[in-house]
């Protein structure tokens, strides 16, 4: 499960 | 970015527009969820604080902003503009329990403890019960405009889009959002009874949606 850290998504 | 994400954005898009511009016009928020807006500016004010801190896309930033503007400029149009117009007595579902325990979870369920990593998160899992004030009010009031259900629609269908983003996104490059993929679940089963009324009254013509 990777985390979102890079949230790239509105 | 892929397809899915795409039409989800637009679809998100387009249901804020159809509900602002159906406030807008006819001048009243008859039937509409001040409640339900206000969740969802919320929403939108504690996810894109990174509007701040980090660039990702003219897209990105554009979109956010879009949201953002137009979520407090319906809520102004409920609350502010068309208030007389507003059924308070018909939204009364209590908020309090929805914002208690996604506050409680998101201090408790987060990829890391910190301010904007929670925020985010508590904006994860609001936005997944957010439109239940709105879905309560038309079970107390026994029936939707037709021009409230498609909004309900495609703000249903963006995030069914989403979960379609996230199956490609698993396949295509491994990535898995457990926190945003589990909520978004959640979030698209709370509009399964609305679908399928949906497809068998509203789209059958008879305009109005009234409950069985």
């Amino acid at each position: 499960v990777t985390s979102n850290t890079d949230k790239d998504e509105l | 970015m892929n397809i899915f994400r795409l039409l989800g954005d637009m679809c998100h898009l387009v249901a804020i527009i159809i509900l602002f511009l159906k406030i807008w016009r006819s001048k009243s928020c008859a039937g509409i969820s001040g409640k339900s807006q206000v969740l969802f500016a919320l929403v939108f004010t504690t996810r894109y604080l990174d509007l701040f801190t980090s660039f990702i896309s003219v897209y990105n930033t554009v979109m956010k902003v879009v949201f953002l503007v137009l979520a407090y400029a319906t809520v102004y149009l409920i609350y502010l503009r068309f208030r007389s117009t507003y059924n308070s007595e018909s939204d009364s579902f209590r908020v309090e329990f929805l914002l208690v325990p996604v506050a409680g979870l998101s201090f408790l369920e987060n990829y890391a403890f910190a301010p904007l990593e929670i925020l985010w998160t508590f904006s994860i899992y609001l936005e997944s019960v957010a439109i239940l004030p709105q879905l309560f009010m038309i079970t107390k009031t026994g029936e939707a405009e037709s021009i409230t259900t498609h909004y309900l629609f495609f703000l249903g269908l963006y995030r069914a889009l989403y979960l379609a983003n996230w199956v490609w996104r698993y396949h295509t490059e491994g990535f898995f959002d457990q926190i945003a993929v589990v909520s978004g679940v959640v979030q698209t089963i709370f509009y399964c009874d609305f679908f399928y009324l949906y497809f068998t009254k509203v789209l059958r013509g008879s305009g109005k949606m009234t409950l069985p």
